[in-house]
């Protein structure tokens, strides 16, 4: 996996054309709420399990 | 039979109408453990056509067509047949037939129940179909369908394998050791660090990195017989053969707020890396 290939897969899923600029102070202010958090640990651990096909 | 390193696995005949047959191959211990199936080829003998028949034939029924199927059988006694292979063959001609059945064994293999015989369904039918009245198709005869155990000319299977303890991958790379040119194919350790990347400032929340590993080293290329046989193959290489998803927490602004939401990026991570060749058939997954 390249970083080109990251940037893009995520820009791909976002739809988004390039990556957006985002003001520092915003983000530092922002906290993960429980249940976005809780999604991310459940993807994660069901990634480890799903098994794409590859090349 | 006439080799060492081919096997071959004598079948029996089970049942027949009038075109259709029915073949039953024992596969047990028949492909050895960790190893790869590149091909499995289905040889049937077919008989001579009695002259006195061919000087019968109409010019345009000289061939007909005979299929292969793979029957599966379910445990509630329901069956269901994929077409596997097909090609003509001629009234004229007699002698050893071949057919690709790989894709039979490979949906076999997915069975997982290496007590269970293979069975392959062979119909022959006309090549032309249509109104006309036509049984030229029934003289193509297979050897098994002379007296039964005469013992010439059975059913065959070829089974080509490699054994992946010499042709396969290695699993994961020994972190202690440099990987050279002679190194087996493997999975190596590369980090993907996200706070390192630019674009991902203040936009990617989590995670900070992770493990992405890549495929190195060689694969061990097969013995020139086997290359010869199979033209359209290319090289083994070491390729990632299984990958995984990457879920990540990014920072979307909305209406003037920022709020953080999740995304899964697929193929993102690699589980397996193996050695396969470009050109290779992908196997049909079995249906459940």
């Amino acid at each position: 996996v390249t970083e080109e290939q990251l940037l893009g897969s995520l820009l791909q899923r976002l739809h988004l054309r390039e990556a957006p600029v985002l003001d520092r102070a915003n983000v530092e202010r922002l906290a993960i709420p429980a249940h976005v958090r809780a999604q991310y640990v459940a993807l994660l651990q069901r990634s480890h399990g799903d098994r794409s096909r590859g090349k | 039979r006439f080799s060492q390193n081919f096997r071959e696995v004598a079948g029996r005949f089970l049942v027949s109408e009038a075109d259709r047959h029915l073949l039953v191959f024992g596969m047990e211990q028949r492909l050895p453990p960790n190893s790869e199936l590149v091909q499995a080829v289905l040889r049937l003998f077919q008989e001579p056509v009695p002259k006195a028949a061919l000087h019968r034939l109409s010019p345009r029924s000289t061939r007909a067509l005979v299929t292969i199927e793979w029957l599966r059988v379910r445990d509630d006694g329901s069956n269901r047949t994929s077409l596997i292979d097909s090609r003509l063959v001629s009234l004229h001609e007699s002698g050893w037939k071949t057919f690709d059945v790989t894709e039979a064994v490979n949906f076999w293999q997915q069975l997982g129940r290496p007590r269970q015989p293979l069975l392959l369904q062979v119909s022959v039918q006309r090549e032309h179909p249509g109104p006309q009245p036509s049984s030229a198709h029934k003289l193509v005869r297979f050897a098994w369908q002379g007296t039964p155990g005469a013992g010439h000319g059975e059913p065959q299977l070829e089974l080509h394998a490699l054994d992946l303890e010499d042709y396969g991958a290695q699993g994961d790379c020994d972190s202690e050791a440099p990987v050279t040119k002679g190194t087996r194919c493997c999975r190596q350790e590369m980090y993907i660090d996200l706070q390192g990347m630019k674009w991902a400032e203040n936009w990617v929340l989590e995670p900070p990195g992770f493990l992405a590993y890549e495929c190195v080293g060689t694969c061990q290329q097969p013995p020139d017989p086997l290359t010869s046989k199979w033209p359209f193959l290319g090289p083994r290489q070491c390729i990632a053969s299984e990958m995984a998803s990457l879920p990540v927490i990014v920072s979307i602004q909305e209406g003037g707020r920022t709020r953080p939401q999740v995304v899964s990026l697929p193929n993102m991570r690699v589980q397996k890396c193996s050695c396969a060749s470009d050109g290779a058939p992908m196997p049909r997954r079995l249906e459940p």
